[in-house]
């Protein structure tokens, strides 16, 4: 069972549009993923209509009272399920600080309940590698990375791939890494320079399917709803529908 | 003599792209600012040309060994001053935790040496409310936020509105805010939507002045321009320029 972090520190690159529209996708080809938001701005929970719940709920009763994250599991109004994220969970950081066992609490805690259900889990991850992020990829074995097309977000994949290096050799294993490309506009020129340059640097890492720039894309969360519900017919539900099919005939969610 | 932060915890709404060009706008009005940059994906310093400095130079080198500010400027290539980042600066988070008194470093290491050159002081921060833009913010007398025209970055303006007023209770004084609406798109309903709904919530908080979405803001920072020296006929030139403007007149640098 694959557990991906979906990270990119850069901010804005369409980390939380990338979970949501992923997760959708794959409850459509009928293989429902479990999503965790590790963000405490709680984006993903957001556009699944879930606003900061009663306190004490969702990931950040994991982390401060230990609750069995399989008794946090909520449904989302597109059939999938979520364990969704609040404010307070910034706490977390201050609470645990540079304590690296701190760090292991999510890969203790997926536990066999959770996990023997077979679906993938996604973690929605805040722009910003600590304490929450580190629980994110010390439970994950596989790293789906969204730049967007354009320069700066380019220029971060190359400090993350060097994060990523140093975790594997602590680690002693590798990450199955995939890079997407998300806000590609067809009408720009940097856009095509930004995926030349991905494919010249990372290769096979890069999957085919590029994320189009859509409006759909933007106004699908304000509507508490993923691009499938809110504009089936809309680009950016073809483009996230093609990169589920790839990745799951790449094996990425075995 | 105005100290600035540039701050939005949602990432990727241009908080870099506008210090870079709002400081390009005030050095062409005879008003060259100060930057400092906070984030240690040290974006603001690439695009201003310097690549990760010699270790214990910039930022980092004023929180590990107390060097102080005025010995850290650096020329950028448009003519103001820079105290560039590193990746290094993310250890000072680890280093100081949460402890509140590291909080205040920069407020105190903003020595007579920098403050009377007269020129405004603006800090780009990282998207994460943490030990480094804390420092940021209890240094400043004034906020920034840049707001791009969609939904999540609206939602996050209410959540930081809402961490400002905590901040300005325990300061005991208040924070001059101006927002300004970034990566906006007249072909877009959503854009005008996002727009109203900010002037609703926070009357004239919000800047007349709209950064429409344009190709040479997302390109110039490849070049290591800021937009004027790379297309200062393009519309993003235009808008940057304006909102330069707006500001000067309304004694926001002063
Ligand atoms: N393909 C796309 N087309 C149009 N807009 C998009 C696309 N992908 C993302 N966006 C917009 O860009 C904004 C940033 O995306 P998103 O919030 O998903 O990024 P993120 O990486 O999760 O951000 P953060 O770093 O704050 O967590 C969103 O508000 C969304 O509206
Ligand atoms: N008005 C605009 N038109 C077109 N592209 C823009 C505009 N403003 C910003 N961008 C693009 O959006 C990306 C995100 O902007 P930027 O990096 O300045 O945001 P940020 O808030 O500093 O991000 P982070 O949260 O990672 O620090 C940039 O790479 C830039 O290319
Ligand atoms: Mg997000
Ligand atoms: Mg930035």
């Amino acid at each position: 069972m694959a557990v991906i972090a979906v990270f990119n520190q850069k901010g804005g690159v369409g980390k939380t549009t990338t979970c949501l529209n992923l997760a959708a996708a794959l409850t459509r080809a009928k293989r429902p993923p479990i999503t965790l938001d590790l963000d405490p701005q709680a984006h993903l929970s957001l556009a699944c209509r879930i606003r900061d719940g009663a306190l004490g709920t969702g990931m950040v009763a994991f982390f401060k009272n230990k609750t069995p994250l399989s008794q946090l599991l909520r449904d989302t109004p597109s059939g999938w399920k979520i364990i969704p994220s609040s404010l307070e969970l910034s706490k977390v950081d201050a609470l645990y600080g540079s304590d690296a066992k701190a760090a292991t609490l999510l890969r203790q805690g997926l536990d066999p309940d959770l996990t023997a259900r077979g679906a993938p889990i996604l973690i929605d991850c805040c722009p910003m590698l600590g304490v929450l992020t580190l629980n994110a990829l010390l439970a994950s074995d596989r790293v789906l990375i969204p730049v967007s097309a354009d320069f700066l977000s380019l220029e971060g994949v190359h400090k993350l791939d060097g994060a990523l290096r140093v975790l594997e050799k602590k680690l002693g294993r590798i990450y199955r890494q995939r890079i997407v490309v998300t806000r590609f506009d067809p009408r720009r020129k940097l856009s095509y320079e930004i995926y030349e340059k991905l494919k010249e640097r990372y290769g096979a890492r890069v999957c085919n399917t590029r994320i189009c720039e859509n409006a759909a894309l933007a106004t699908s969360p304000m509507h508490g709803q993923d691009v499938f519900s809110y504009a089936e017919q809309s680009a950016g539900a073809a483009d996230y529908k093609a990169l589920a099919q790839e990745l799951l005939a790449s094996g990425f969610f075995e």
